[in-house]
């Protein structure tokens, strides 16, 4: 990626991130549609040999031998059993049967994770700069599960059953499925035999947002990964007849606009289709548009697919107008035509020019790159929300990375927007998603690894999540871009990753097998759901009590069903979690101090106190939270932190009355 | 044979989750055990993937009643039918 790496701060301290063996014997395995093994973020210039550890392979297939993988890329498998089986056989005429990614995704997330540095990258000289993945000298391994029919539940969990086996040390996987309990769920279950084998699973949150309870991949022993935008942007700006401009994003490159104004018409003019405002295929009237620039609205199809409609009809450019769903939010696009994407309250001045002038005209003015925006990281709208709908007493997402117009390395199979009718093939593509910011994550996991190689997967999610900010420099609070106003840890978790402080967190919140053991014990798991999940058996003590609260989670999550308080208003409920702090770092004495945002919740921590003097010493302590009854679907934020004056260890509190 | 057409024409994935510890002595392998399990419920079904880290058991196609069949088998945890997920 470029820009990435100065926006999480790598580039100015590359001294302080660790560039030794332990470094490149991380290996990261990508389950998704594959690598571009030609990709010059695969280039293994400089690494050293595959770690011995390394038992994974190169399998061939389609357009792919041994000799595809490389020091960089150390594994390639796919997996279509599952496909084939509901699908019937891979048409190898339109994807390759073999670990090639003939889609991008897969080749954007994996160099996202580990690329090499490519200097002077660039989509069409957008976004130019030296690109890397956030740990350049990891290694790749890539499982194909994805392909053009979806991800099929058996291929994922054959891809995560080889993984664990050939030695991945990180597993990054940018997919979802619905939610279900974590028994029926096989990313969860296979997640969980590689938590136990010491591997850290970084997956994305999902793009529901900006509804709440839509998150993906909840599941405690999952780093869950929502995403935030960059300090960059691509203005491009729509220019209408009466002299006002729009600010606007796109990554269009081309034939230009005529230098003057153009006739301008809403979809929903120019269509006998009652959708006829989305710019659907087919339905649009080739003789309402031709020659002019099209306003389309955003929603149900692709929004390049939108920008290839209006060009199929005739079109000479589009302008893409948010609808309420996603707000201000701009993601830019490699349109195959002159287009630029507005946001909502943009779209609605021009819909309102366009009904009240007889001749509306517009122009597009393209103003190349632009970095610095402010503020920055935003959270994104599309980025999915807590609460978390099958343990709302464990917060998610559990923090935020860049996943908004990311550049990373692409297949040479397919255009920038992954249109069939997309001509022109690039080796950098922009793209925006949960699943871009999951990688970062995944790769930030590596260098961590690399710092601290005993660290287990629970500590380095611990490292990521308690370090990570929830202000700006000017001390103003995060911001969500889906409502304009101040993010809450049900959108950005823990806040935005900081990989420097990462690195030394001070004290950490770890965790064992057993502890998520206890976690499904309190979950009323029944033996054979435990069983199915932990492919053991494992008899809950019935003499003890287990309790969601005491899973040693870097946060905390409080959920009062205010039919349990009663109607009264005087009533409370005091709810207790306790946690274990692992020492890291030297000798130190943490002083806690907590900020909560709502008179209705009380917070207290006993003891107020930690000292720590030696590395891996353990202390406990317990949050006492007395929280009075409030309506249904009330929310509040807080956050406890421990300080020494070197290291701050925060946590974000998040107290829903459901 | 249509019968056997009908039900082949019925049948979903399904990921079979095992419980190892309940294995026959009699058996001297794992695998063996699970074809075994299959073939109780199915003539024709066939293994797709056996896992052995992930979790142990294997994925296959069946119709529903042989779901619910194999289901019911001494050390079988659960058949889960299979999910298609996304790319985010």
């Amino acid at each position: 990626t470029t820009r990435t790496p100065e926006f999480l701060g790598l580039g100015q301290n590359a001294d302080l991130i660790p560039e030794s063996d332990s470094a490149s014997d991380v290996v990261i395995g990508v389950l998704d549609t594959g690598a571009w093994p030609e990709s010059k973020s695969f280039d293994d210039s400089g690494l050293g040999p595959v770690p011995d550890s390394w038992k994974g392979a190169c399998e061939t297939g389609t357009n792919f031998t041994s000799s595809s993988c490389n020091k960089k890329l150390i594994g390639a498998r796919y997996f279509y059993n599952g496909y084939e089986a509901t699908l019937g056989p891979i048409d190898t005429s339109k994807e390759s049967k073999s670990p090639r990614d003939d889609d991008g995704h897969g080749t954007h997330t994996s160099t996202t994770a580990a690329g090499s540095v490519v200097e002077r990258a660039s989509l069409f000289d957008y976004a130019e700069g030296n690109a890397r993945g956030m740990a350049t000298r990891a290694r790749v391994a890539a499982y194909k599960v994805c392909w053009i029919g979806g991800c099929f539940s058996t291929d994922i969990l054959a891809a995560i059953d080889k993984a664990i086996e050939d030695g991945v040390n990180v597993m990054s996987m940018s997919l979802g499925g619905g939610t279900s309990d974590f028994y029926r769920d096989s990313v969860a279950i296979g997640a969980f035999a590689a938590m136990e084998k010491g591997i850290l699973i970084s997956c994305s949150a999902g793009n529901a947002g900006p509804s709440s309870y839509s998150l993906s991949n909840v599941a405690p022993w999952i780093t869950t990964v929502g995403a935030g935008t960059l300090d960059r942007d691509f203005p491009a700006y729509a220019s209408i007849g009466n002299g006002q401009n729009y600010s606007g994003v796109s990554l269009y490159r081309g034939s230009e606009l005529p230098g003057k104004l153009l006739p301008l018409i809403y979809a929903a003019n120019a269509s006998n289709s009652t959708n006829g405002n989305l710019c659907m295929m087919g339905t649009l009237t080739p003789d309402k548009v031709r020659g002019k620039i099209v306003l389309c609205d955003r929603g149900v199809n692709p929004r390049v697919q939108k920008g290839a409609v209006v060009k199929a009809a005739g079109g000479a450019g589009m302008v893409l107008s948010n609808t309420a769903a996603n707000g201000e939010e701009l993601v830019a696009d490699a349109h195959l035509l002159p287009a630029t994407s507005v946001g909502q309250n943009s779209g609605d001045a021009i819909k309102k020019y366009i009904s009240t002038e007889s001749d509306p005209t517009v122009t597009i003015l393209f103003e190349g790159t632009k970095v610095g925006v402010k503020p920055s990281p935003v959270v994104a709208a599309f980025s999915s929300r807590g609460p978390n709908s099958i343990t709302p007493n464990i917060l998610k997402p559990d923090l935020i990375a860049p996943g908004v117009n990311i550049l990373a390395g692409w297949s040479g199979a397919v255009g920038p927007t992954g249109l069939a009718t997309d001509p022109r093939r690039v080796e950098f593509n922009i793209i925006s998603g949960t699943s871009m910011s999951c990688p970062h994550v995944s790769g930030l996991a590596a260098l961590l690894k690399g710092a601290h190689p005993d660290w287990s997967p629970a500590a380095i999610r611990s490292a990521l999540m308690t370090t990570a900010y929830v202000q700006y420099k000017d001390g103003q609070n995060l911001l969500d871009i889906a409502t304009g106003k101040e993010s809450t840890p049900f959108d950005h978790g823990a806040g935005h990753v900081d990989p420097v402080k990462a690195l030394n967190p001070g004290l950490v919140y770890d965790l064992t097998a057993d502890d998520y053991l206890s976690f499904l014990c309190a979950l009323n798991y029944t033996a054979q759901q435990i069983n199915s999940v932990a492919r053991r058996k494992f008899d809950c003590d019935a003499s003890k009590k287990y309790s969601v609260n005491d899973l040693n989670y870097p946060s905390f999550a409080v959920n009062i069903e205010t039919s349990r308080i009663g109607s009264g208003s005087g009533g409370f409920t005091v709810v207790k979690h306790t946690r274990t702090l692992t020492n890291v770092a030297a000798k130190g004495d943490y002083m806690v101090s907590i900020t909560t945002m709502s008179p209705a919740v009380k917070i207290s921590v006993e003891p107020q106190m930690l000292s720590f003097s030696e590395v891996n010493e353990k202390k406990s302590y317990t949050v006492t939270f007395t929280v009075s009854s409030m309506p249904s679907d009330e929310n509040s934020f807080g956050r406890l932190e421990w300080s020494d004056g070197k290291h701050i260890v925060a946590s974000p509190i998040a107290i829903s009355w459901s | 044979a249509a019968a056997e057409a009908k039900q082949k024409s019925e049948r979903a994935t399904y990921i079979v989750h095992m419980d190892k510890s309940e294995m026959p002595t009699s058996f001297e392998h794992h695998t063996h055990w699970y074809d075994s399990s299959l073939k109780s419920v199915s003539d024709s079904a066939r293994i797709i993937y056996t896992y052995n880290n992930a979790i142990h058991g294997f994925s296959t196609r069946l119709s529903p009643q042989e779901a619910d069949s194999l289901a019911a088998q001494p050390g079988i945890l659960s058949v889960l039918p299979e999910l298609r997920y996304e790319l985010h």
